[in-house]
């Protein structure tokens, strides 16, 4: 976080409603907190706002403030984060800026929250591990204990059923109760279909790449020097060390084993005050600690620069290329020597793009709904962390109070942030407003520097990357109210089950409709491979700019599609006003397994609200 | 006679609370009741979720996950799976 508000033009200047804002209460179902963080501390202030009913029941030497106004646990013995997860999330989506923040000296800066001013409730739900019936009783907590927006940054490794998923369940009350929840998309990309957050009523969060990108450096031989990705905090002083292969230094593994540098392969003897090269990620890292190695380079063999860890060497990971340029130099001396270099920070104008590891649509559960929704950071994030909680997953024996983690979990809170930030300018907002404000002004993102051979497009980045300047004021929003979302489980569910989740005698229409008229503020549809097709999507949109406005619609067409907007032209004469239009889509051709791209535009001057239209088949 | 082995926590989501007058407890007892056989209600009821809409969690076994599944007044009935941070 001190970079990433940053990046996105939402700097500590920007305007605020500090007033509203302190009123914001931000829910976060996670793995707890740590109270004592700076990122947590009350000092400015004042008591909680009067509507809040939650209480502070965080267990054995925890404490509220009045800036972390409530706490319960479900797990453990108390709501004291132990993995330092929730405490990163908590202070990323509403912590309060703390200067010089770093992780030892790395990503230094302000680390601050979207909204810094609002209050945080945590419901601890993992410790590490987190259960469903634990996750559905923190969604019932907070709902009634009046938050307004909750951030929960845990997934299935799948997608299941809207009822068949506690945080669907959970998500659909809070939206019921005027609390929109922010979910992260998860971390089971690049393939297809693996996003798990199906449901309409959640804004799904992927997660995007920022401007500074965190890098390390080897350099051997005669001054040879190639980029890794880790974050090394390790400083070798740039004195060369001897450089050994995984193979070399073991005493009862086969070749293969020991070029990976597998568990229990590498001889402590023959490592020790070595930098050892190894042929794979995972196992390596670990057994080049345990056995003593000075420090080790693994190859990154998925070309995955968003793969960042914290190690707890000097370490670095090498993209094929690079790493088979080192095991050259190897081969051609007889005493190879080179060194690993702390990490330093670079520019990456290519920013945003995806992450590698973000999970991609298409939704599985509910083909019209786009999943994810946006795009917001989620590669190399510094914020607060639980001093007692390991830094890397190699027992480390190091404790920091800030540190830099990826993950989609690092951009839901972003999400949260920002949805807050809209509500502190819009108290009255329907959760649906909010993310369609969110999603309308997101920045267009492209697949450039995406690599070939995975899932790029919409299905990777939702509507595109969130932008929080444009955010408040979207000139249109695409409201969608529970009777609305009720009518889409019509389509699917059996009616009395829909009752009991409406809880009350809302009956399905005989004409069930389609999902594809949801109005949703993205639009897809699944056709038939090769196949000629002609999709309709009906959509109203409410005037939240100027009053007296006039909005034309631009299609950025396609060769491959037809697309008319019926009327072009959208007149509004009033505030809150509503106008409906219909899309239509028209084509064929679209091969398997293949998506056309492209999107409608209302824009009055001024506003510009964008909608990603995707016609895909299986 | 069900062994603990064989019961696994599942939620069994009941949709909203119910306007007016409702003691939620006392119906997920009553719901749980009619399913488990020889087992005391205590010991297998996990959590009541009462506060913003209806529900609760207990250890079950797959019979008895099937016949809460086919009562009218369940929308769902699942396994408490695991999540992962992300």
């Amino acid at each position: 976080t001190t970079r990433s508000w940053d990046f996105m033009g939402f700097d500590e200047k920007i305007n605020r409603n500090a007033t509203v804002e302190s009123d914001i209460i931000i829910g976060v179902i996670d793995s707890g907190i740590w109270p004592e963080s700076e990122s947590f501390t009350d000092v400015g202030f004042g008591p909680a706002p009067k509507r809040w009913k939650g209480a502070c029941k965080g267990g054995k030497n925890f404490t509220c403030n009045n800036k972390l106004i409530g706490a319960r646990y479900y797990t453990a013995e108390s709501a004291r984060d132990g993995t330092g997860h929730g405490t990163h999330t908590a202070s990323t989506a509403a912590g309060n800026g703390v200067k010089d923040a770093s992780f030892y000296g790395l990503a230094q800066g302000t680390a601050r929250g979207g909204v810094p001013s609002a209050r945080i409730a945590a419901y601890k739900v993992c410790a590490p591990t987190c259960m469903a019936h634990n996750i559905l009783a923190a969604f019932d907590d907070a709902i009634n204990d009046g938050v307004d927006i909750i951030t929960i940054s845990i997934g299935l490794g799948f997608m299941a059923d809207v009822y068949g998923d506690a945080i669907s369940i959970g998500a659909f009350h809070a939206m019921e109760n005027g609390i929109l929840t922010t979910n992260s998309a998860g971390n089971n990309g690049p393939s297809d279909g693996t996003v798990s957050s199906p449901a309409p009523w959640i804004l799904t969060v992927a997660a995007s790449s920022i401007d500074r990108r965190i890098i390390d450096k080897v350099v051997f031989g005669i001054g040879t020097t190639v980029v890794g990705n880790s974050v090394n905090s390790f400083t070798l002083n740039g004195t060369s060390f001897p450089l050994v292969h995984g193979k070399d230094v073991s005493s009862n593994c086969t070749e293969e084993d020991a070029g990976y540098c597998k568990e229990g392969c590498l001889d402590s003897q023959l490592v020790k005050g070595k930098i050892v090269l190894c042929d794979r990620y995972t196992s390596a890292i670990p057994e080049a600690y345990k056995a003593g190695a000075l420090g080790s380079v693994v190859l990154n063999f998925y070309n995955d620069d968003d793969l960042s860890l914290i190690l707890p060497l000097a370490a670095t990971a090498l993209h094929p290329k690079e790493y088979s340029v080192m095991m050259s130099y190897m081969n051609s001396t007889r005493d190879p020597q080179g060194t690993i270099l702390k990490s330093e920070y670079i520019k990456d104008p290519a920013a945003p793009h995806v992450a590698f590891f973000s999970s991609r649509g298409p939704n599985l559960i509910l083909p019209e709904i786009i999943k994810p929704d946006i795009s917001a950071p989620g590669v190399q994030i510094l914020a607060a962390y639980s001093p007692d909680a390991s830094i890397s997953e190699f027992e480390d024996k190091r404790h920091v109070k800030y540190k830099i983690m990826s993950g989609t979990s690092m951009a839901c809170p972003h999400a949260a942030g920002v949805a807050a930030y809209v509500k502190s300018f819009h108290p009255d907002w329907s959760p649906a407003a909010i993310k369609s404000s969110l999603m309308t002004t997101a920045w267009p993102m492209n697949d450039t520097s995406t690599k070939s051979n995975i899932s790029t497009g919409e299905f990777a980045y939702g509507s595109g990357h969130i932008n929080p300047v444009k955010a408040i004021n979207p000139g249109l929003v695409y409201e969608a109210s529970k009777e609305d979302y009720i009518r889409l489980l019509c389509m699917k569910y059996d009616e009395g089950k829909v009752r009991l989740v409406s809880g009350d005698n809302s009956t399905c229409p005989t004409d069930k409709g389609s999902p594809l008229d949801h109005n949703y503020p993205s639009m897809a549809a699944k056709v038939a491979p090769m196949n000629p097709f002609a999709v309709k999507f009906h959509r109203r949109v409410k005037n939240v700019g100027l009053a007296n406005s006039s909005y034309k619609a631009t299609i950025f067409q396609d060769s491959k599609v037809e697309i008319k907007v019926v009327p072009e032209i959208l007149s509004f004469k009033s505030l809150n006003e509503e106008k409906a239009f219909d899309v239509t889509v028209a084509g064929s051709g679209v091969p398997f397994g293949s998506q056309v791209s492209t999107q409608l535009v209302w824009f009055d001057g001024s506003h510009s609200v964008r909608s990603p239209i995707v016609v895909y088949t299986a | 006679k069900a062994t603990s082995e064989d019961r696994e926590v599942s939620i069994v989501y009941l949709g909203s609370l119910p306007h007016g007058v409702y003691s939620p407890l006392s119906h997920h007892h009553s719901i749980l009741q009619r399913v488990i056989q020889g087992s005391s209600l205590e010991s297998l009821l996990v959590r009541s979720y009462k506060r913003s809409f209806n529900g609760f969690a207990a250890k079950l076994t797959d019979q008895e996950r099937e016949k809460l599944a086919n009562m009218k007044e369940v929308v769902s009935v699942f396994p408490s799976r695991t999540y992962q941070l992300q």
